[in-house]
């Protein structure tokens, strides 16, 4: 564990918790595509399989039952408790195709050719394009609330973060896992519009809109 | 051959 990865899992930790405060206080899901948190839950729970198999610390165990418990919950929030309030117009991003693709890469890209591995792949390349539908979301609206652009932001200083851990693991520990840090390459460009509004306007307190 | 590779991230 270094520095960057405590405070990128922290960060990741705290949008979750972000996003579920957005709507518990507005009681309204408007604005977080449904699309991008189906994304996530699937990412989760194919990355996570190794819970069953291989124990790595109780830090580790903690943070994937969270992950995967919490995604579950925000899909109940929005498909249930606050239903009337999201808007599938809106949340039209054709999610079929990052599936298939992200399969197809798996199938290709893999540590070794076996489910658990593949399905491992597969939630690498998922994840890096997850936030898509959302983003897709947020430039047909123009606009944001405050607490979603803070809770997108964290998502996406997340895997920043972790660009900068793969270079300290990398240069301390020898650490090298291709696919995740192209992945971690890809997703983190993905935000980098994004981060630029967020930055110039949001940080200075004004409301975000797309130019 | 497989390559080490050690999933210890989340």
């Amino acid at each position: 564990m270094n520095f960057f990865r405590l405070v990128a899992d922290l960060m990741h930790l705290a949008s979750i918790f972000i996003l579920l405060l957005k709507i518990q206080k507005t009681r309204s899901c408007a604005g977080i595509s449904f699309k991008t948190q189906l994304l996530y839950a699937i990412v989760f729970v194919t990355r996570y399989l190794d819970l069953f198999t291989t124990w790595i610390s109780l830090y580790n165990t903690i943070m994937k039952i969270f992950f995967i418990a919490s995604s579950v919950y925000i899909l109940y929030l929005m498909k249930y408790k606050f239903r009337a309030t999201y808007d599938p117009i809106l949340d039209t991003f054709r999610i079929e195709f990052l599936l298939a693709g992200s399969l197809v890469l798996a199938l290709i890209f893999n540590y070794d050719f076996v489910p658990m591995e593949i399905l491992w792949s597969f939630s690498i390349f998922l994840e890096s394009v997850a936030i898509l539908p959302q983003l897709f979301m947020l430039s047909r609206t123009g606009e944001a609330e405050t607490i979603t652009t803070h809770y997108i932001f964290a998502l996406g200083g997340y895997r920043a973060l972790y660009l900068c851990n793969w270079l300290w693991r990398y240069i301390f520990d020898g650490h090298v896992d291709v696919y995740a840090w192209v992945a971690g390459i890809v997703q983190t460009a993905l935000y980098s519009d994004f981060f630029y509004i967020y930055y110039t306007k949001v940080l200075h307190g004004k409301k975000f809109e797309l130019p | 051959k497989k390559k080490e590779h050690k999933k210890d991230e989340l």
